[in-house]
């Protein structure tokens, strides 16, 4: 899928 | 990172250290949700499992062990310290907690990005978090009164799913980025969650008076 997740967020 | 981010990050950083300080402080730990403590200690374990594989930064690293080391830490008081364990308000605490595990879990097996240990984890970690204040918030309307330090400590844990919102707005616009749905919808229930308390807190700060729960 396209775009991030938030897994750079706590 | 943005400002809205930040503010998120700090405000749940000062609402563990305000507990750490309340339990360190008064030796006590009543007022305070185990089961609530158990619930965080369960979400960060489940959420950080990136820690030792995925590095994003210094900072996202440190504050990943703050989280997992404190919620552990509060919940080794509350069952097994000696002085503090007695002060828990075990018979206030009732709120079966397993039942938020049970739906968790079979949420994130029915609604995840992608089906892998990881990320099955990492959702049910978001869906439990949305829901890990209730026993927290049930006791403190059980008991009523409300000290000062579990005041503030519930208030700081309620603004940081709030600022975590404008934080994914801001990043929609700036960035591109889009949080899925999955935390966008856990982050508003987990604030909705705080509305009736937060209106309750505004009005006796306003009053410069003590913080009381209806019952």
């Amino acid at each position: 899928y396209s775009g991030t997740t938030t897994k750079d967020e706590l | 990172m943005n400002i809205f981010r930040l503010a998120g990050d700090m405000t749940h950083l000062f609402s563990v250290l305000v507990l750490l300080l309340k339990i360190y402080a008064t030796k006590s730990c009543s007022g305070i949700s185990l089961k609530t403590q158990e619930l965080y200690a369960l979400v960060f374990l489940t959420r950080y499992l990136d820690l030792f594989t995925d590095f994003i930064s210094v900072y996202n690293s440190v504050m990943k062990v703050v989280f997992i080391s404190s919620s552990v830490a509060i919940v080794w008081c509350m069952r097994y310290h000696p002085l503090t364990r007695r002060t828990y308000d075990k018979d206030l605490d009732t709120f079966r907690h397993y039942i938020l595990v049970g739906v968790s879990i079979i949420l994130a097996l029915l609604f995840h990005d992608r089906f892998t240990f990881r990320e099955v984890f990492w959702a049910f970690s978001i869906y439990l978090e949305a829901v890990a204040i209730l026993p927290q918030l049930v006791l403190l309307q059980r008991s009523g009164n409300v000290d000062n330090l579990t005041g503030q400590y519930v208030f700081f844990l309620g603004a940081y799913r709030a600022f975590y919102i404008l934080n994914w707005i801001y990043r929609y616009f700036t960035e591109n980025h889009y949080s899925r749905w999955i935390s966008w919808l856990a982050g508003f229930v987990q604030t909705a969650l705080y509305a009736d308390f937060f209106y309750y807190y505004f009005v006796s700060w306003k009053n410069n008076a003590k913080l009381q729960l209806p019952a």
